[in-house]
């Protein structure tokens, strides 16, 4: 069975999506095979890596609706090692659709574990990451209930700081009702500008909060991580060198380190 | 009757509560009288205006579950002529909580239209301003069924043009089934940074997409927009002069400009 990692925080735009592109990229840098699902109705993860509408036929909702399996959804993308279950705004409609089952919550969590059969490379995926969108909602509770562990992208601005409390409380809600084996992997600092005291004054806030979850590996800001997805590529594709890219491959040995330390 | 602008875009961390908290503010200088409905859990909008934890006793779940009135709700904030329904976690169980009811895309509507004796200044209130989450969910859908008038913040960036097209069909959905007189007031677009290309890019492309509905003003990335929150504060009372605050008076003439057009 593959570690499954979900990238959760309901606050929007705090790089959720561009570390999930980009450190599945960075994890099969380093050896791994890496499935993302992308359970985000604005299938922002899936356009980064490069997946066109007519590709998505079968996504995420089909998964969570019990019409397709792993190997039935997942698409390959440019990167090698790297598979994708793309996204709708099929999903939108997705609590409608499940709402009243009793197994609402464990539907994704249910179809992961089916997936022995799907290969990457000839091989069993060894990392999952799961995209979320920016809630609270059954999408997330689902990402949660299927999870390992939890990956908290935390943007370096006051308003991010603001919603980590709820997000805590409800992943150890989660933890004590739904999936007791949820854990916190670790918090990642993201667009730290180091022009700015606001981003330095997050950064030793958090670090004072959450002391060792904090991953030494801080996001810098840097434009060529939002210019990647124009061109349907992660930042390690499209400029190996930069700031952005050389964060993400730190940060996958940080997260491999911290695997083999469990 | 006051004027009720949402501000709504389902991408996350474009700018909607910034919009919300310095536009109601650049409104109040120019004459207005403005009340802003915050429909956010995450009650950043509250937050940035100083609203602390233990001035939310009423709040805009009470509003929308029918336990209060505006007048109730509502409180004066440290900006003169700008008062705020605050918001707290309680919206996240909203949906739970109305869902069943027939009338419950029209709950913050009908909570709108009694609001005729709530005064700020001592004068009836011209314009409401209501700050949204990052999801097209019933929060986002019963503010615009409330609304006059649509605001849509636009981040300068490639993932926020994906999810625009999106946001554009929703509100022609809701014109045409829930609330006929909705309109789009216009796209503001923000975090401009001159120094990087895809900005520039981004602001073309919609520009050419959308049109004279793109605002004039653009609302540049300015870091004093980011800090004024940890002070409770909007940036006009922050830093009158940054770049940030003079975009947002810039944007308030503007909007009276068009309001006045009609
Ligand atoms: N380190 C960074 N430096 C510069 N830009 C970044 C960085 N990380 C992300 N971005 C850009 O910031 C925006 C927000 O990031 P992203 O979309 O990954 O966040 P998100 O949390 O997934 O958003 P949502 O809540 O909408 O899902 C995007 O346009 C992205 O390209
Ligand atoms: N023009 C700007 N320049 C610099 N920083 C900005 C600007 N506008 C907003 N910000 C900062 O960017 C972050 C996102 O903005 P904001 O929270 O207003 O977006 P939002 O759309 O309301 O987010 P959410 O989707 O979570 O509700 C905040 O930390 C805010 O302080
Ligand atoms: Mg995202
Ligand atoms: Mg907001």
């Amino acid at each position: 069975m593959p570690r499954i990692l979900t990238l959760a925080n309901q606050k929007g735009g705090v790089g959720k999506t561009t570390t999930a592109i980009n450190l599945a990229t960075a994890l099969a840098a380093i050896g791994e095979r890496v499935l993302i699902i992308d359970v985000d109705p604005q299938g922002n993860a899936s356009t980064g890596l490069g997946i066109s509408r007519a590709g998505r036929e079968i996504s995420s909702y089909d998964l969570l609706v019990g019409e397709s399996d792993v190997a039935g959804a997942a698409v390959m993308t440019d990167v090698p090692n790297v598979a994708i279950v793309p996204s709708t705004m099929d999903l939108l409609g997705v609590e409608l659709a499940i709402a009243a089952s009793s197994d609402r919550a464990f539907r994704l969590r249910d179809a992961l574990r089916g997936m022995d059969g799907f290969l990457v490379a000839g091989k069993p995926v060894t990392y999952v990451l799961i995209d979320c969108p920016p809630s609270l909602n059954l999408l997330t509770i689902n990402a949660l209930v299927a999870a390992d562990a939890v990956l908290v992208p935390l943007q370096c601005e006051f308003f991010a700081l603001e919603g980590l409390s709820q997000l805590l409380q409800t992943i150890e809600h989660i933890r004590s009702t739904l999936n007791p084996r949820l854990s916190i992997q670790g918090v990642v600092m993201t667009m730290f500008d180091k022009r700015n005291n606001l981003s330095e004054q997050v950064l030793t806030d958090v670090r004072s909060e959450m002391g060792d979850l904090v991953y030494d590996t801080v996001i810098p800001r840097n434009v060529r991580l939002s210019e990647a997805p124009s061109y349907g590529k992660p930042a390690l594709l499209y400029d190996l060198k930069c700031a952005g890219s050389q964060a993400y491959l730190r940060l996958a040995t940080e997260v491999i380190r911290r695997e083999r330390r469990l």
